[in-house]
C-alpha cells in the first residue's frame, strides 16, 4: 500500500488519521459482532393483536470468528481447539466456530387477547445484547 | 436426507419438550396456552395464517393499558429498571353486565347496583396473583363536586351455572380522600385483592360481583351533604400477576441479584402486595442460606 500511503500523505495532515488507517489491518472487516434488525409487527401481520411496542429490534450476531477468540469473546478453550481442527482440515465435518448471541435482554409486550382482554407481559431473552464465538 | 433428518430431530425434541412443558408448544387457539406470545410465533414459523379472530377491546381500557405500558417500558419495549413491583404480567378484563338496578329498591332499600361477570380464562396456571383492583374510569359526563367521600360496596355472587352459594358478605371500600376524585384523575383503582385472592388461587374461570357506589359530599364542605348513589361506567378488573414460566422475565429476581432491594417499605411503592413481599422475603432467605 505504499502508493496509497504516499497519496494519503499528500492530503493536509489534519484529515489523515494514521491509527484509523491501520485499524483496518488489525481486525477482519466482517468480524463477529451485533447487528440491528428493526422488525415492525405489521410485517408479521401481528399488529392486530400486539399493541406495543410498535417496532421490535431483536438484533442478531453475524461475522467471522477470528483465531484469538479467547480474550475478545470470552470463548472457552474448546473454541480454539475447534478452530485449529477446522484450519488444519483434520476433519471435513468440523465447522469453523460460529458467531452466536451470548447475552439477551427482555421485552415488554402489550397484547389484545382473543377474548378481548388486554395483557401486559414481560418476556425473557427477546433481544440479543452481546455476541460470542462458540 | 440431511433436511429430513433435521426435521425428524426437531419433531423428536418437540415431542420431548411437550412431555416436559406442555404449554411451550403451540396449542390450538381457544385453549389456555401458558405463553401467549410463543404459539403465534410457531404459527408464523410454520407459515400458518396469523392468529385467531380477536374481540375488540374496550377503548378506555386500551387507553389505560397503553399508559401503563409507557410507565413500565421504554419505546423500544425494554422493561424499565427503576421497577419497584414484583409482577411481570398485568391483565385487564372488561366485564359483561349481568343485571342493573337503576334506582333504590323501595322494598329492601338497597342502593342501585350492577352485576358484573368477569371471564378469567386467559389467566394461566403459571401466573400467580399478587394484586387485583377494580378500575373505574371517569368520563367528563359524570359531574363530580370538588370534595367527595365515596364508598364502594362489593358483593360476590356465584354464576347460576355453578349452583354453589358464596357467603354474601358485602365488602365496603371507603376511598381515602377526595383527592382521588379530582377531575384530572381519569382512573381510580379499588384494591380488591383480599376479596379475589382465594377465587383466583382456586383457578376459578369466572367471577361475578355486584357493585354499588355511594358518595357523599364532604361534610366539612357542605353541611347539607347526603349520601347519593353515583352511576359510573362499570369497572374493569385488573390482575397484577407474576408469570413463573421460564419464558417470563423475572426482573425483580435479577434486580435482587444485582443489588439488594430497597429496604424501606415506602420505597417499594404501594403496588407490592403482602403476598409479594412474602415471596421476595422467601427468595432472600433462600439466598442467605
Amino acid at each position: 500500500g505504499e502508493e496509497t500511503v504516499s497519496s494519503e500523505l499528500q492530503k493536509p495532515l489534519a484529515s489523515f488519521n494514521l491509527s484509523e488507517y491501520f485499524k483496518q489491518f488489525l481486525f477482519p472487516q466482517n468480524e463477529c459482532e451485533l447487528h440491528d434488525f428493526r422488525l415492525s409487527f405489521s410485517q408479521l401481520k401481528w399488529d392486530s393483536w400486539i399493541v406495543a411496542p410498535h417496532r421490535y429490534n431483536p438484533r442478531y450476531c453475524k461475522g467471522d470468528c477470528p483465531r484469538a477468540v479467547g480474550h475478545r469473546y470470552g470463548s472457552p478453550v474448546h473454541t480454539m481447539v475447534q478452530n485449529i481442527i477446522y484450519e488444519k482440515q483434520l476433519d471435513d465435518s468440523v465447522p469453523r466456530p460460529s458467531c452466536v448471541p451470548a447475552k439477551y435482554s427482555p421485552l415488554s409486550v402489550l397484547t389484545v387477547e382473543p377474548d378481548g382482554s388486554i395483557a401486559y407481559k414481560e418476556y425473557e431473552d427477546m433481544i440479543a445484547t452481546k455476541c460470542t464465538c462458540r | 436426507s440431511q433436511a429430513s433428518r433435521g426435521e425428524a430431530q426437531i419433531a423428536a425434541s418437540a415431542e420431548l419438550e411437550s412431555e416436559a412443558e406442555p404449554w411451550s408448544l403451540p396449542q390450538p387457539t381457544g385453549r389456555r396456552d401458558g405463553s401467549g406470545l410463543l404459539s403465534p410465533l410457531f404459527k408464523v414459523l410454520c407459515d400458518e395464517p396469523g392468529g385467531a379472530q380477536r374481540l375488540q377491546p374496550d377503548s378506555g381500557a386500551l387507553r389505560y393499558m397503553k399508559r401503563l405500558y409507557k410507565a413500565y417500558a421504554t419505546k423500544e419495549g425494554i422493561p424499565k429498571s427503576n421497577r419497584s413491583h414484583l409482577y411481570n404480567t398485568v391483565r385487564l378484563f372488561t366485564p359483561s353486565v349481568q343485571h342493573k338496578q337503576a334506582s333504590v329498591d323501595q322494598a329492601t332499600g338497597a342502593m342501585p347496583s350492577v352485576g358484573l361477570l368477569f371471564n378469567l380464562d386467559r389467566v394461566t396456571a403459571v401466573e400467580r396473583l399478587l394484586k387485583s383492583a377494580l378500575l373505574y374510569t371517569f368520563n367528563d359526563s359524570v359531574p363530580f363536586p370538588s370534595a367527595m367521600q365515596c364508598t364502594c360496596h362489593l358483593l360476590l355472587e356465584e354464576p347460576e351455572s355453578s349452583g354453589q352459594t358464596l357467603p354474601r358478605a358485602p365488602y365496603s371500600f371507603p376511598f381515602a380522600s377526595q383527592s382521588e376524585f379530582r377531575k384530572k384523575h381519569k382512573w381510580v383503582e379499588v384494591d380488591v385483592t383480599a376479596l379475589l385472592q382465594p377465587l383466583v388461587a382456586s383457578a376459578k374461570r369466572s367471577i361475578q360481583v355486584s357493585v354499588n357506589f355511594t358518595c357523599a359530599e364532604d361534610r366539612l364542605w357542605s353541611p347539607s351533604a347526603r349520601d347519593s348513589p353515583v352511576s359510573l361506567v362499570p369497572p374493569s378488573l385488573l390482575l397484577y400477576l407474576n408469570d413463573t414460566s421460564t419464558h417470563a422475565y423475572q426482573g425483580w429476581y435479577s434486580l435482587h441479584n444485582k443489588r439488594s432491594p430497597p429496604q424501606a417499605p415506602g420505597q417499594r411503592g404501594p403496588s407490592a402486595c403482602p403476598m409479594g413481599r412474602e415471596a421476595a422475603r422467601g427468595v432472600r432467605a433462600r439466598h442467605r442460606r
